[in-house]
């Protein structure tokens, strides 16, 4: 929706002096009260998240953990999913963006993905990816 | 008998 779109574009804005709160706040409630929020901001975010704007893809990855910490199941199985995680995979992975990734994202990434084994170990495929990062090399024990 | 419904995913890309 507009309203998601708007939101995501405030909140991960490159000219953000601070982080922007009440936008974060606001995405994660609109997600989940929208009609096909949980698939619409999954989308955006998989785009955001690979902006070649640092400042905005790293903004990106603060929302997207954010939304996991506050949203319910639905949005943790939508991005649970290969679908998104690959996103993810390819933004540290040189086969694809991994050398055009600044380090500051990348090591985001990795950070993210580690804490969601823990937090989330339900979500199977989120500990399949990061077992596989490590297995490739991209990411040390 | 059990109906096994499509995945709702992609595979796994490896890096």
């Amino acid at each position: 929706t507009t309203s998601l779109e708007a939101l995501i574009q405030r909140a991960t804005n490159p000219q953000n002096v601070k982080t922007d709160t009440a936008a974060i706040v606001a995405f994660c409630v609109m997600l989940e009260k929208e009609n096909d929020g949980v698939q619409i901001a999954c989308k955006l975010l998989a785009t955001y998240i690979q902006s070649t704007i640092e400042k905005q893809a790293f903004q990106s990855l603060v929302l997207l953990d954010t939304c996991m910490k506050k949203c319910g199941k639905q949005f943790h199985s939508e991005i649970g999913k290969f679908r998104f995680l690959n996103e993810m995979i390819k933004l540290v992975s040189p086969k694809y963006l991994g050398d055009k990734t600044p380090a500051s994202v990348r090591d985001k990434v990795i950070e993210i993905l580690y804490t969601w084994t823990r937090d989330y170990p339900t979500e199977v495929k989120i500990k399949e990816a990061y077992e596989m990062l490590i297995k490739q090399g991209v990411v040390k024990r | 008998p059990v109906i096994r419904g499509f995945s709702d995913d992609e595979p796994l890309v490896i890096a």
